[in-house]
């Protein structure tokens, strides 16, 4: 009972006795904090369970779906996407295809980025094109031409440099950019 | 047969459900015939349907492609039972036996399919039964239950929800790792699930802490129960990764559940898990400022937070047994017959194995040494509001003589024993952590132990000191205390022998 | 000491332990235009 009962938690092995220090003295929890999103230095304190994956970080493999509610006044609203007194319904893919076209560029963006695998993206995908989008394929994002500047197309013909409009889906913005242009990299 | 019309009326609903939006008068219409025809028109037909049902789920899940939705019948299922607890009329019967009822099928099917298929068995669909049943009854109760038009029914409802939850939480005390070690992985994923344990911790009145405290110790006491000092099965090790981290994640959350119930989860812990005991007991309320424990001029009885006793919801009193008598006796009136007959019932009759640093067995018993040292510091707060402070902050105030006579007269194993006890209440700074710390440095500076002196002092350093090479977190109360104790000029640690005679020990005091 | 049936049964539940995929929302019913879609190998494949 005794501070020699310490000695081979200091050091291994000590005394013929072996104990497994992970569970004993055991880790640094920064990363064990790290993965529940716990910031340990700042006072705010998040709430973790809400969004909790798993116990363990090798089967949190996905984001979960959290709680959260819906109120009556966002679904179900009239005289949107003209749908007249009536609220839209999308229950048919013929006849959500039209009103796909009447989504603003972001709402297609969203709608792209957020489902994927699925009818809608596909449709966004198509409609975005007939705006004179291109998704790349290597950089997964959607450009379009600088309107104000021809681009210069080169020798080979199989690129062009010129100045395009990026939409950048981690700041959710629309940037423009001087750029090289490869014509096999774009869908 | 009976089973087999019931089976096709859930193969119907499983492709309704896919097909149309579980608010779709057409399910509802799908659900009033059930009810009508006679599929669920009593205990008996809801039995049969359920356990037909819930096989036929099951086994979709087994002979299911894994790359496929397997477990859309699962969750069929679980859309029609929550669903049904809105739907059905409860005159006869309440929603909190008919939610009983169902978990009692489950328990049948999942038990019937544990025992039969061994190491085979799948915990898997039974998870997702449960998981999902959480996730549809959140869907359902948002916003106190708004989606449901009919207001009685919406009533009822709201006051049915903390029913739904202790009730799920017992059944989930009946498929514990220690019963069904075969489902214990799904158990502490279930345990901890974003719908459930937030939820519990959060119902109002903490409703919900008695059952969820339960399932705590139930983890806890599996982990207790099969870690050896150094054979544990990398299983119970993996059980004590998930565990660590659902535990961090209260103390971050809520972390009053931690705080208020300490003493409870302590009992379950083995001592040489020493990390996630320090865990524990570094929890604080949200709303208490901890000062800086290594600021050389730190006062405890400035602090405020420390005139202020901590919150217990597990009172030790339920655990004092015969001994709360003498005990409070004593407190009154100390004598040393009392004094006899609370150390003749700290003794085990029979020896209990037990993992811990340096010893492997107790013959004392610690779950009562924790509860009389804990009910002392409840009532030696509360005598310090009623009187004064020097009815306590006294070593000859009976509060303090209890400890003094139990270290005095007890063996070895009783004074470390009771010494961890103190040190357990050295937490975050409340009315509680000011006096142990005031108890186990009078303690450790009481000349009153004549020869015994240097072995309550090595156990006290013993005890603190293991508290403080573990990894962080480390309890205020322990730090501010061995601050305390080494800043301390009446004796220098380092010259006394009994660590002189540990160099390992000698090297890290003198650090310190 | 775990008797070896414990051991196995213990196993197996570590086997088979649901990860947050099993964890998930249920989503039985989806609208037409949520339903799965062989979409582009390069579209980004993850919300």
């Amino acid at each position: 009972y005794g501070l020699r009962a310490l000695v081979p938690l200091i050091r291994r092995g000590e005394m013929g006795v072996e104990y497994d220090h992970s569970t004993t003295i055991g880790i640094d929890l920064s990363s064990v904090l790290h993965s529940l999103g716990i910031d340990s230095e700042s006072n705010r304190r998040s709430r973790v369970l809400d969004t909790f994956q798993s116990p363990w970080v090798e089967t949190s493999r996905c984001e979960v779906e959290p709680r959260f509610f819906v109120p009556d006044s966002f679904c179900n609203i009239p005289n949107v996407l003209q749908s007249g007194p009536q609220p839209p319904t999308f229950n048919s893919v013929q006849q959500d295809h039209a009103k796909v076209a009447l989504f603003q560029d972001e709402a297609l963006f969203y709608l792209f980025y957020k489902h994927p695998g699925t009818v809608i993206q596909e449709l966004t995908y198509l409609e975005l094109r007939k705006r004179n989008w291109r998704y790349h394929k290597t950089l997964k994002v959607w450009l379009t031409k600088d309107p104000l500047m021809e681009p210069i197309v080169a020798q080979d013909g199989a690129s062009e440099r010129g100045s395009y409009v990026f939409f950048d889906p981690q700041r959710w913005e629309k940037c423009q950019r001087d750029f090289v242009l490869f014509y096999s990299a774009i869908m | 047969t009976k089973a087999e019309k019931t089976a096709l009326v859930f193969t119907e609903w499983v492709k309704l459900i896919q097909r149309l939006d579980g608010d779709d008068e057409t399910v509802l219409e799908f659900i009033r015939q059930m009810i009508e025809k006679g599929v669920l028109q009593d205990s008996n037909g809801f039995i049969c349907f359920m356990k037909s049902a819930l096989e036929l789920s099951v086994n979709s899940f087994k002979e299911s492609d894994p790359t496929s939705e397997v477990f859309i019948a699962i969750d069929s299922l679980s859309k029609l039972l929550i669903k049904l607890i809105c739907l059905l009329d409860f005159k006869q019967s309440s929603r909190e036996e008919f939610l009983s009822l169902m978990f009692s099928v489950v328990t049948l099917v999942f038990s019937e399919d544990q025992g039969r298929n061994d190491t085979s068995f799948n915990e898997r669909p039974y998870f997702r039964l449960f998981s999902s049943l959480l996730c549809d009854w959140e869907a359902l109760r948002g916003h106190k239950f708004v989606k449901i038009k009919d207001p009685a029914c919406r009533k009822e409802l709201v006051n049915f929800d903390e029913s739904f939850y202790n009730i799920f939480a017992s059944f989930l005390h009946v498929y514990q790792p220690i019963a069904f070690p075969g489902f214990a992985f799904a158990w502490i994923t279930l345990l901890s699930h974003r719908m459930f344990l937030p939820r519990m911790l959060r119902l109002p009145n903490k409703a919900g802490w008695s059952k969820l405290l339960l399932l705590f110790t139930d983890l806890l006491n599996f982990m207790a129960h099969y870690t050896k000092r150094t054979e544990t099965h990398d299983a119970v090790t993996v059980v004590y990764k998930g565990a660590l981290r659902v535990i961090l994640a209260v103390s971050n959350d809520v972390p009053e559940f931690l705080v208020e119930n300490h003493y409870e989860l302590l009992n379950n812990i083995p001592p040489i898990y020493m990390q996630l005991r320090n865990i524990i007991l570094s929890s604080a309320p949200t709303k208490v400022v901890i000062p800086d424990p290594y600021d050389p001029n730190i006062e405890l009885h400035d602090i405020e937070a420390c005139q202020v006793p901590a919150a217990i919801f597990y009172d030790p009193v339920q655990d004092l047994k015969g001994l709360k008598k003498p005990v409070d006796n004593y407190l009154r009136i100390p004598s040393s017959s009392l004094m006899r007959t609370i150390l003749s019932g700290l003794f085990r009759t029979e020896l209990e194995l037990d993992t811990g640093i340096g010893y492997e067995t107790t013959n004392v018993d610690v779950k009562l040494i924790n509860a009389i040292t804990l009910h002392v510091g409840i009532e030696a707060a509360l005598e310090k509001d009623r009187t004064s402070a020097n009815a306590i902050f006294n070593t000859k105030s009976s509060y303090f003589t209890l400890f003094k006579g139990l270290i005095t007269e007890g063996s070895t194993e009783l004074k470390f024993h009771v010494i961890q006890a103190i040190a357990n209440q050295l937490r975050y700074p409340n009315a509680h952590t000011l006096w142990f710390n005031y108890v186990i440095k009078n303690l450790f500076y009481s000349d009153e132990f004549e020869e015994q002196q240097h072995d309550v002092q090595e156990i006290i350093i013993r005890t603190v000191l293991e508290r403080i090479i573990t990894n962080k977190p480390h309890c205020w109360g322990i730090v501010v205390t061995f601050v305390d104790i080494l800043k301390s000029d009446s004796s220098s640690l380092a010259d006394l022998s009994f660590i002189k005679d540990v160099p390992e020990i000698e090297l890290i005091i003198k650090n310190l | 000491k775990m008797p070896p049936d414990m051991v196995s049964q213990l196993e197996s539940s570590l086997l088979n332990c649901p990860d947050s995929l099993d964890a998930d929302t249920p989503k039985l019913y989806q609208a037409p235009l949520s339903l799965p879609h062989p979409t582009s190998i390069f579209f980004p494949n993850e919300p």
